[in-house]
């Protein structure tokens, strides 16, 4: 058995859940926050068989790659500026934290 | 040293925070929700020195151990169907998920 | 990799995240309750090369260590009881719970 702990964008963990679930992982979620930019993230707690922990550490790497989002910034609002219309730009999201802990015994009650 | 993470009914944790207390165990609560039901329940971190992990895996499997409670379905309000009153029905309550990990160091600030 | 796990007291949470991030040292933040006390405290879980767990170590008892704090009680409020002045008392404050765990594989995603 292994504990797989991953501290995960709360973004997508709505989405890795989905995954999981559907996969017949089983885990539990915890709301954290990061130390660096004091937002909030989540952890997660995934209890798996040891031939498993492989599988489900590709499935959190898949659904939370770090990756650019491209967002139209906020346009300034009233008088155009000479019908300036900012391009797009590419923001960092994404990205995920993953420890695999050894289990030395594990009970269901 | 192990740490014993327990993830466990809410209806449960006040019990078994009791009796480990009591016994003159460590704990800490961390609030918590289920991946597939969502709903809300609690991880314990439970800190014990080697030969006591055994002595509180079975506590909380006693405390937590999945059951059937009966409960009174809510009675229709208002005119009586023909005095039918719906008997009790059982629905499982309880249960936990324990992982047992090693611990390679603790120390007391 | 070893994950550190500490439960430590609200009030240097702040400050010992400030010196950790400082020292390029990562850390996720989840809120928690002391089992016995009832009282709200911070887990902390800090994942850290092999040879850098003692250090961090070392940083979260410093930071955190067991201290008497001066208060000066509330006085009582109104006539002065023939101008009686509370002398200052000690209380008990800090403190933290460290445990160090290996961690068999680490990602990032
Ligand atoms: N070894 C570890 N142990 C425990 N938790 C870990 C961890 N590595 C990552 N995390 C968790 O994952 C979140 C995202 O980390 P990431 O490395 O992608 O992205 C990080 C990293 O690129 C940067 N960062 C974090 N700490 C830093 C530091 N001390 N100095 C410089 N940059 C830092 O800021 C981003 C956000 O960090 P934040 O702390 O807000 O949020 C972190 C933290 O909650
Ligand atoms: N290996 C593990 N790793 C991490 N956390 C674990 C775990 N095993 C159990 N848990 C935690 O314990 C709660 C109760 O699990 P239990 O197995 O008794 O009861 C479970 C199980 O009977 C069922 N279930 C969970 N995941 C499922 C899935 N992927 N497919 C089908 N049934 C699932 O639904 C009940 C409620 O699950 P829920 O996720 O809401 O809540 C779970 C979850 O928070
Ligand atoms: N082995 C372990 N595993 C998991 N978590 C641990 C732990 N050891 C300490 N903690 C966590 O650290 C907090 C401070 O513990 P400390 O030992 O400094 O200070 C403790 C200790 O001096 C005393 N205490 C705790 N449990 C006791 C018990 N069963 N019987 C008598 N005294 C207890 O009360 C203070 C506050 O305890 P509280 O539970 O509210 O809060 C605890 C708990 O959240």
């Amino acid at each position: 058995m292994k504990l797989i702990i991953a501290v995960v964008q709360d973004q997508d963990v709505d989405r890795l859940i989905d995954v999981l679930m559907e996969k017949g992982y089983r885990a539990t979620k915890l709301a954290s926050t990061g130390g660096f930019l004091k937002a909030g993230n989540t952890t997660l707690l995934i209890g798996v068989d040891d031939n498993q922990a492989d599988d489900v550490v590709d499935i959190v790497k898949d659904v939370c790659k770090s990756r650019t989002q491209v967002v139209a910034p906020l346009t300034a609002v009233g008088r155009s500026m000479n019908n300036y219309v900012p391009s797009p730009i590419e923001v960092p999201v994404g990205g995920a934290a993953i420890f695999v802990v050894n289990v030395e015994r594990f009970e269901k009650a």
